[in-house]
């Protein structure tokens, strides 16, 4: 463990706090994407697996459970919770998030470290996370200005998995038999496919203004 | 042999 794993974590943690305190807050899911939620989950039921068969640490296993129950909870909280889901913007959130889920298993099934079920399925949940946020993204878009929360919540996603580019470096530098490109490659798609929110999330704070992404 | 270290990672 390392720095800027430890706060690639933290950030990851506090981005899905910040959408629950959203959601808890207003009672609302406005500009939340359902499919990016739903897309998470899947990413990280199909990445810890493991997490019955392989102890890494207490943390590891927290962490991992933390995740998986989060997202769980927001998707039904999304789709089932009577006042929540009145809020939730439908006809915006049209991304078809199906051919995301497509893609991400036929690279899988092309490109994996080894050619076992549980390695496949780490490497369709790398896949999938690298584009999980485009249904957000475009839902931002459409939806005009966005609330703070919501604001922060995509911000501190984009600035988990840059941290965690930071971790590979410090690793590639630090342990002799470091390698792992499929995880680099894709966490720097992910990353760059933030690179525009980013710009306008820097400009709302630099012009103390409302965060609003250009159509 | 000892799991890829790498998938101590979350």
């Amino acid at each position: 463990m390392n720095i800027f794993r430890f706060a690639g974590d933290m950030t990851h943690l506090i981005s899905i706090l910040v959408l629950l305190l959203k959601i808890y807050a207003t009672k609302s899911c406005s500009g939340i994407s359902r499919k990016t939620q739903e897309l998470y989950a899947l990413v990280f039921l199909a990445r810890y697996v493991d997490i019955f068969t392989e102890f890494i640490s207490v943390y590891n296993t927290i962490m991992k459970i933390v995740f998986i129950a989060s997202t769980l909870a927001i998707v039904w909280c999304m789709r089932g919770h009577r006042v929540v889901r009145r809020s939730y913007d439908k006809e915006l959130d049209t991304f078809r998030h199906y051919f995301l889920i497509a893609a991400s298993l036929v690279l899988a099934l092309l490109v994996h470290e080894k050619f076992t079920f549980q390695e496949i399925l780490w490497a369709f949940s790398i896949y999938l996370e690298a584009v999980a946020i485009l249904p957000q993204l475009v839902l931002l878009q459409r939806s005009g200005n966005v609330d703070n929360l919501t604001g922060q919540y995509v911000f501190f996603l984009g600035a988990y998995r840059g941290l965690y580019i930071l971790n590979w470096i410090y690793r590639y530098f630090t342990e002799p038999h470091f390698s792992r490109w499929i995880a680099c490659v894709s966490g720097l798609v992910q990353t760059a496919l933030y690179a525009d929110f980013f710009y306008y999330y820097f400009l709302s704070w630099k012009n103390n203004a409302k965060l609003k992404l250009p159509a | 042999k000892k799991k890829t270290s790498f998938k101590d990672e979350l």
